[in-house]
């Protein structure tokens, strides 16, 4: 099963078209395997991004030179999936008994 | 029965199972077709609301994109919901003595079991396409409505991937094929989430439909209805100008072949769990997205053409 250990949800909010061909730009890079949860289109739409660990500094030291504001949505993406997780199989054992 | 909690996430079994236990509770009103299969060998059910023989149809289905669990759980909660209301809520009847409704709880079955399974996070579907290392399509760009325009990739491995051609998904075809072998659909919602958004054409471009003010209207309606139970507000418009422009989607393609209320709803929520949006969420997210779903159908029965 795949793991999310350490994946942050960042919420990006471009002020400007120019700054939203940034966050166009980022998506364009591959090689960090962002997931976006909501697409970088609409300066009037936050971006919602999920990032894998290991992409989360570059992610973060690009936003921050580009100044464009961020604030962490999800800290740690696998604590929710674990609560998600657990919750579950509570209400089966429930539904069981 | 009383006894399956809607309240919580389930496996695709546990929804399949609570199917079951809607129709047999609501043997008169609701039956279960099976209109096809996925392509990992699992059935597509529709849950069909009639009255009466050949009606013309309204066509609601949820969970198009594996990951966002709260549209299968809401599509559960208002199967059950428009089955309990017959006979008793005069609007729900009306439209029942009228209309069919069909409505796709798990539109992506595939999916949704990865989901549960192996990747939390998955959003296609999970045909595998010869010569490519990855795997699936998403749904929502497979439609034949501006196909392989902007707003999709063609890249197999990204998560908006269109596929090889319009359709080539089995999940896409079974439901183009019921709505065109039906004929008579004449309303269309299909239920995602997040970011609380009450959508109807165009995706695929720019432009907008022949029939905008009268979508506005209805839609902002809806987001009215839906937003007086908790205050959850939504945005309304065209895809293209609310969101971004992006081909191959089904209300698109519905509109497009003469389904004039074609509208998709993006559930809850807005800034703090995205797809993992708790399950204590998810009766208040059904309850407020029926008022909206509602005011559709109450605008489809009393507008024929």
């Amino acid at each position: 099963e795949k793991t999310f250990v350490g994946e942050q949800v960042l919420r990006i909010k471009a002020s400007s078209n120019e700054k939203m061909g940034l966050l166009q730009d980022l998506q364009s890079l591959t090689h960090l395997q962002l997931d976006f949860w909501t697409e970088p289109a609409n300066p009037n739409i936050p971006v919602d991004v999920r990032i894998p660990f290991r992409s989360l500094q570059s992610v973060k030291a690009y936003l921050e030179y580009n100044n464009i504001d961020y604030t962490i949505m999800i800290e740690d993406l696998q604590v929710i999936i674990n609560n998600e997780k657990e919750e579950m199989e509570f209400n089966e054992r429930k539904e069981r008994n | 029965s009383g006894s399956f909690n809607f309240g919580a996430f389930h496996t695709l079994d546990n929804l399949y199972n609570a199917i079951d236990l809607i129709v047999a509770d609501y043997k008169s009103v609701v039956s279960k077709q099976q209109i096809g299969t996925s392509y990992e060998g699992r059935p597509i059910y529709v849950l069909k609301f009639s009255t009466g023989a050949d009606r013309p149809g309204i066509w609601i289905d949820a969970g198009i994109h594996s990951r966002e669990w709260v549209t299968q759980a809401t599509a559960l909660w208002t199967a059950h919901q428009l089955a309990f209301d017959y006979g008793k809520d005069t609007s729900v009847t009306s439209l029942l003595n009228k209309y069919d409704v069909f409505l796709l709880v798990v539109t992506n079955p595939d999916g949704y079991a990865y989901s549960h399974t192996a990747n939390r996070m998955w959003r296609k579907t999970r045909s595998i396409k010869s010569g490519s290392r990855c795997v699936g399509v998403d749904p929502n760009r497979n439609w034949n409505a501006g196909f392989g325009g902007p707003g999709a990739s063609a890249d197999p491995c990204s998560d908006s991937y269109r596929g090889p051609s319009a359709e080539s998904e089995v999940e896409v075809k079974t439901v183009a094929n019921f709505i065109r072998s039906h004929g008579k659909i004449k309303g269309f919602v299909s239920i995602h989430s997040y970011s609380q958004l009450l959508l109807f054409p165009y995706g695929y471009k720019c432009t907008n439909p022949a029939h905008y003010t009268e979508l506005n209207t209805v839609g902002k309606a809806a987001a009215s209805a839906l937003s007086a139970l908790y205050g959850t507000q939504y945005t309304v418009g065209t895809i293209c100008s609310t969101i971004y422009q992006a081909s191959g989607g089904s209300i698109d393609w519905t509109y497009d072949i003469g389904i004039k209320y074609s509208f998709a709803f993006e559930l809850r929520d807005t800034g703090r769990y995205g797809f993992l949006l708790p399950a204590t969420q998810i009766l208040p997210t059904a309850q407020e997205t029926w008022l909206g779903i509602k005011k559709i159908l109450e605008h489809v029965r009393d507008n024929p053409y």
